[in-house]
């Protein structure tokens, strides 16, 4: 369903040209749980916007189940992203001004879900993702994992087909993280298909297939053994 | 150096009261290193915070080098800071229009360190933290975890007496965190007072001491055996 072929990213800044993707080849099958590791700076960050039409590529084609998306107009790929793909943040983007609460149902207000199916839909995930107690407080009276969980609740409430997660434990003591990590895995298993960017191996190992990125490129892709 | 007695942190949200951090002692040496961990929503922060002299406890007072510096204006907490502090944030908070470079440079600059000696010593920490190459690039032209070494780096520039480290290895995987905790136990070792918030144990455990907090109190308080 996620098809990238000869995709190139090259930042341009000054007179230097940074390549951060260099010929990247990737076929992800619907419901795939993968995980992407890597050195800081190997790019895995811009491999995932761009999966997530957050960026374009400079040459290559992207293929989403089946379309090619790569030529979407900016407004065309939001509508994509809108209705596929739960994106989680390295640093989270939340809406300074609203509540833990209201940043969680900002997606289903956005695609016009009725008032009660919202609220009830935002206090299941407060419950969740433990944050009973905060869902009025705003980004800057939370704590750095309690920011994650409001980002990564967010990104899974529009019940998407694919969810992208950047460092999703990356701010989380061990407890935290593997209650996170359930969650996201009991979205695997029910046919989510889960791209997960890790510098946690333990975290990184649980994936059915791994792949590394060095420098730009793809220097290892493995299946777990079943 | 440092002396917490009977610190308390409660914050307000609407009729809501947070107590952040409730009745902490702790009283730490010159030149210790020391770790801080638990789970998210512990307190670390806010303990971090109160220790740098960027929030204030609701009651207690806190003691640095023998002076009570809880009652101190903001101008002069600030002072205080900018000679004694280096302070790297959970959220780094770079100067977005800064490049990577001037962004380690502001500290010396504002304290009238010569041009020449701001150079040497940018230079320097440009390759100690692995940043050759980005030194033009703003925060948002780096990754995660360039913007972690910068913000790391910058805390260090003035060579102060007491670094605090909101998770610096967060955004870092293995071998690049390897690389940011040497510099860091090379300052703890040359006499500087190391703390450092962490979720990693690999980390924490590194500390010849380390805290656990829980729900703002402090449970453990470990000397690791020498
Ligand atoms: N907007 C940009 N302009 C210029 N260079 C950029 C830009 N964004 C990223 N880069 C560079 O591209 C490379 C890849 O960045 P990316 O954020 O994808 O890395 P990453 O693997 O996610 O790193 P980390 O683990 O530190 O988060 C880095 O060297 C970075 O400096
Ligand atoms: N400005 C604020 N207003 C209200 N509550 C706050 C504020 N800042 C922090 N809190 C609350 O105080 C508690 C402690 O926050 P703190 O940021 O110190 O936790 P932490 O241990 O650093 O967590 P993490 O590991 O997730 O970074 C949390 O429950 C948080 O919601
Ligand atoms: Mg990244
Ligand atoms: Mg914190």
């Amino acid at each position: 369903m996620i098809r990238l072929e000869g995709i190139q990213r090259i930042f341009q800044v000054g007179d230097q040209a940074v390549h951060a993707l260099r010929d990247i080849d990737l076929s992800i099958g619907a419901g795939e749980y993968l995980s992407i590791m890597g050195p800081s700076g190997s790019g895995k960050s811009t491999l995932l916007n761009m999966i997530g039409l957050l960026d374009r590529p400079n040459a290559g084609i992207y293929r989403l189940d089946g379309s090619d998306v790569t030529g979407l107009s900016d407004q065309e790929q939001a509508r994509v992203r809108r209705d596929k793909i739960g994106f989680v943040f390295q640093f989270f983007h939340l809406i300074p001004r609203l509540s833990a609460a209201a940043n969680i149902e900002l997606p289903l207000l956005l695609a016009g879900v009725p008032a009660d199916q919202r609220k009830t839909r935002v206090d299941q995930l407060i419950v969740d993702f433990g944050l009973t107690g905060r869902e009025t407080h705003r980004p800057d009276q939370l704590s750095g994992g309690q920011r994650q969980r409001v980002a990564i609740a967010r990104a899974t409430v529009m019940k998407p087909s694919v969810i992208l997660a950047d460092e999703p434990t990356g701010n989380l003591d061990r407890a935290t993280g593997q209650e996170v990590m359930s969650i996201l895995e009991g979205l695997a298993a029910g046919g989510v298909t889960l791209l997960l960017v890790t510098h946690d191996p333990e975290i990184g190992n649980r994936a059915s297939r791994k792949l590394r990125l060095v420098d730009g490129r793809i220097v290892a892709d493995e299946r777990a053994s079943s």
